[in-house]
């Protein structure tokens, strides 16, 4: 459907993308995930 | 009225044609049986004129019945009357009907229009509140990923 | 007829002219009806004189005599009736419109104008279906942010849980703790050399 003309066109033209935001997520996830494995080599190496 | 006009036009037509077939004429025509029977001639004649006068006032008022025409004249008076003060002629079929059917149509295509504008305003409306919904559950989803830009930089 | 009276059929449902040959044609046959039976009378009158000597032939001829006269006056009568029932009884006046045309005064369209009206209804009925998508898409979208927002909740509950466990053991902030394990595992190697040092 074009939303051209309807009176909420603007708001449905700047949709986000959720899909990209998700994404963006799993990038948070495994970055966390690098910095949980760091610390844990830094707590094997410190025990 | 138009009834009463009716009427009257027939009692008219009625008494006419009784005055030209009077009684001498018709004697003059029938005169051997009138030389023979002058008094059976008379009432021969009075009973074919009320016969005729009888079956001609019961063919109008049969006739009325079926076109039901008490009815329409009494509201075709109506009618004029209402009228009276127009002078100028009025609206004539065109007799190209779909020229005509056009108006006969349009109250109905206005009543549509404004039918129309009205739901697409409501509809309007709506979607402005489920916009502003949107909106603010965009802001809402803005927000948690800064929130979580933040916890994982601040791990980081 | 020159005039076919079309606005007045309208009304009545009927062509005045039609009712006005319907009313000649019964008023005819009335009068032949009767002279018939007129005649039917006086022969059966004579029948009861014998001897008489006027025939049916004779009396055929008078009937007809009289009727012709009569009908030359039907005649006459009957188109001046005619003629003024359809200007005053059977006709609708030039000015008067009928109710039910009543819409033609109110809205004397134009092609047109009823073009652009049915083009705006058009148009309209485009624009509500538009309209009525945009909120199906908008209300879609409600239930995407939900998904969203549901799963982004999820992970700031992992950021929650990762720091309730560190909570849960003793190190409020990560950061610090590690410092002060590794300024404790230092002191603890420094310790260890001490007494490996002593111990020699």
């Amino acid at each position: 459907w074009s939303y051209e003309g309807t009176s909420q066109a603007a708001v449905l033209g700047s949709k986000p993308d959720y899909g990209r935001v998700l994404q963006e997520q799993g990038e948070v996830l495994s970055c966390m995930r690098l910095v949980l494995d760091e610390l844990q080599q830094a707590a094997t190496v410190l025990q | 009225g138009r009834a009463q006009v009716l009427a009257t036009l027939v009692d008219t037509f009625l008494e006419k044609l009784v005055a030209a077939g009077s009684y001498q004429r018709f004697a003059n025509c029938y005169r051997c049986f009138y030389r023979l029977q002058p008094e059976m001639t008379r009432s021969i004649y009075d009973q074919f004129i009320s016969q005729l006068q009888a079956s001609i006032k019961e063919e109008i008022q049969e006739i009325k019945n079926e076109g039901n025409l008490e009815m329409l004249f009494h509201s075709l008076d109506k009618i004029v009357e209402e009228a009276k003060n127009r002078q100028e002629p009025a609206w004539r079929p065109s007799g190209i009907p779909e020229e005509d059917v056009r108006s006969a149509i349009v109250p109905y295509l206005l009543k549509h229009r404004s039918y129309l504008q009205k739901i697409l305003k409501e509809k309007e409306e709506e979607n402005r509140k489920v916009a502003q919904s949107v909106l603010e559950g965009r802001n809402k989803i803005a927000e948690l990923q800064q929130l979580i830009q933040a916890r994982k930089h601040a791990w980081q | 007829s020159v005039t076919p009276m079309a606005y007045e059929t309208q009304f009545f449902g009927f062509t005045p002219q039609t009712c006005m040959l319907r009313i000649y044609i019964a008023f005819q046959d009335y009068l032949f009806e009767t002279m018939l039976v007129v005649e039917g009378v006086i022969l059966k009158k004579l029948r009861s004189f014998p001897g008489c000597e006027i025939g049916a032939l004779q009396i055929r001829k008078s009937t007809e005599k009289f009727l012709f006269f009569m009908k030359d006056h039907f005649d006459k009568l009957f188109s001046k009736m005619e003629e003024m029932l359809l200007q005053l009884v059977l006709t609708i006046p030039e000015n008067v419109l009928l109710p039910e045309d009543k819409v033609h005064e109110q809205y004397p369209y134009t092609k047109d104008e009823f073009q652009a009206l049915q083009d705006e209804i058009n148009r309209l009925q485009q624009q509500y279906r538009a309209e009525a998508s945009a909120g199906q898409a908008l209300r879609a979208e409600l239930e995407e942010q939900k998904v969203v927002q549901a799963e982004l909740e999820k992970i700031l509950q992992c950021f929650d849980g990762l720091e309730n466990i560190c909570r849960e053991h003793g190190t409020g902030n990560f950061k610090e703790s590690l410092v002060f394990l590794t300024q404790n595992s230092k002191k603890l190697q420094g310790v260890l050399r001490d007494v490996e040092e002593k111990s020699k």
